[in-house]
């Protein structure tokens, strides 16, 4: 997968970091600091079909379908997350308790192209 | 714009950066509260302070096995290549890399690159701070040249951009690179691999013989 620089325009994923403290949620959420949300963004151009983490086997049958099906059917694909992981939290609910949550994929670690 | 490819990410960077910004702060706020089914970010009426509560938690969790350094850690090379440990408390490490004498000379460094293994101690992103000392006019004690956060999240080398550190202490004579990392205190040693030749800590330096100044007569 790639990080996004610069004016990178191929699918790739962008970091962005949500500190807490700077949106006045350190008092609720004592785990983590922040909060990692990257997000996947660029274009997918048909030759990168199919690359999620650059598969190069299923890379090739996507282009032997658009070959077939000849190009101009086939559709965009776009740029997704391919490889998310938990977000922990350890916070005070509406009772004051201290509660600790892993919720599933909130934090993208890569992206490919469908 | 129409002709531009649609995907749902796509429209961000049309914003312009401070909307850009409002708008996934928005947005994760939002999807963090509705991952854990709250109308709204609860008001905490009498938290605990913070520090005590860090410090039970860390009590609470059991603490993996003190990946102290072992002693006998060989002594780094000359040549700037290996480090030599000192000074190394529960939560830091200092690496001083010496540079040989023919480097330092009247040499231009044209670029310098700090590698660096880690061996994180598990899942999830590990925050270590990483800083160039230089030594002060007195030479008696250090000052931070320069300071990087990183975020490491698995193990492998990671490679720092030390060009202008280098340059800057042969400028002042200095033939020792200093670097002192940081970790949170429950990663233990952040170079657990450092006794291990194949993955000990290097400085790579490419440099130039300085031609003399030729003197272009008209």
């Amino acid at each position: 997968s790639i990080d996004c620089s610069g004016d990178s325009r191929m699918c790739c994923r962008k970091e962005f970091f949500v500190d807490f403290k700077e949106i006045g949620w350190e008092d609720w959420i004592i785990q983590p600091e922040g909060y990692h949300m990257n997000y996947c963004a660029g274009l997918c151009p048909l030759h990168m079909a199919g690359i999620p983490g650059l598969a190069a086997s299923f890379h090739t049958a996507v282009l032997n379908l658009i070959k077939a099906n000849n190009a101009d059917a086939a559709v965009d694909s776009c740029c997704v997350p391919t490889q998310r992981r938990p977000l922990s939290l350890l916070y005070y609910d509406r009772d004051s308790n201290i509660v600790k949550t892993d919720i599933p994929d909130m934090i993208v670690d890569a992206c490919g192209c469908t | 714009a129409p002709e531009a490819v649609w995907c749902p990410a796509c429209g961000l960077s049309a914003l312009a950066p401070t909307t850009q910004r409002d708008a996934l702060i928005a947005l994760a706020k939002q999807s963090i509260l509705s991952k854990l089914h709250l109308p709204a970010r609860p008001n905490v009426t009498q938290p605990m302070p913070r520090g005590a509560l860090l410090t039970a938690l860390r009590r609470t969790r059991v603490r993996p096995v003190d990946t102290a350094l072992p002693s006998g850690i060989p002594r780094g090379g000359g040549g700037g290549s290996g480090p030599h440990l000192r000074s190394s408390t529960s939560r830091s490490v200092r690496l001083h890399f010496h540079f040989a004498r023919e480097l330092a000379g009247s040499n231009e460094i044209l670029q310098a690159t700090l590698h660096l293994f880690w061996a994180v101690p598990g899942p999830g992103t590990h925050p270590v701070t990483v800083r160039l000392l230089q030594p002060d006019p007195t030479g008696l004690n250090t000052t931070v040249a320069s300071e990087t956060r990183l975020e490491v999240q698995r193990d492998g080398w990671a490679t720092l951009d030390v060009g202008r550190a280098v340059q800057s202490l042969f400028g002042q004579g200095s033939r020792r690179l200093t670097v002192e990392l940081e970790v949170a205190e429950d990663w233990g040693s952040p170079l657990l691999a450092i006794h291990s030749d194949s993955h000990r800590p290097f400085v790579a330096a490419q440099a130039r013989a300085r031609t003399p100044h030729r003197v272009q007569r008209r």
